[in-house]
């Protein structure tokens, strides 16, 4: 995966990608309420960076609703929509 | 908790942290 | 939002939207080693519930990685990524 590396070059990164996901988690829980789990959250993963926050809810609940949306949207979905076959439908879509 | 908190009372008695999108999911949630 | 409504029927409903993000949330902070803040935050939004976790690394980081991987391929955002410009750039994307 790519991170953009120190001098400005494209360079896969996991770490980037799991850093930027514990970020909106940690935006996601404060935007919850959840305060103390926010707070309880950065000390066990000994976080020690600068935190800059969205406006609620924050992108982790806007990017999460933008595709529960799309997947429940859709015409098979809404068709098709016995417990059954909901699971199937969102690939295909 | 805010207007975007999850309702406190989810439907299922079990919640299963399974992929919604997957053809197996229902087998695991039921 | 659609929820599937319990005779079939496709029924608007964001509580179903934010149900499954808490749950893929608290699941992803077990398997980040954040036990105590799980916890917390299972209390904080009250739920008392049993959950079920999927395998480690959980369905959101899984979910959150194919997403961060496209953005990281995707030619725009290689050209636009200066540190100042990629917060902005990934929510367009």
């Amino acid at each position: 995966m790519y991170a953009k590396g120190s001098k400005g070059s494209a360079v896969p990164s996991d770490s980037q990608a799991r850093e930027k996901l514990a970020l909106y988690v940690y935006e996601y829980l404060l935007h919850m309420g959840a305060q103390k789990s926010a707070q309880t959250f950065l000390s066990e993963i000994r976080w020690e960076k600068n935190i800059m926050l969205g406006e609620p809810p924050g992108f982790l609940h806007s990017w999460w609703c933008v595709f529960w949306d799309l997947y429940c949207m859709a015409p098979d979905c809404r068709e098709a929509c016995a417990p059954s076959s909901e699971p199937k439908a969102f690939p295909d879509f | 908790l805010s207007e975007y908190a999850p309702p406190p009372n989810p439907n299922s008695d079990h919640l299963v942290a399974a992929n919604p999108f997957d053809d197996n999911y229902n087998a695991l949630s039921y």
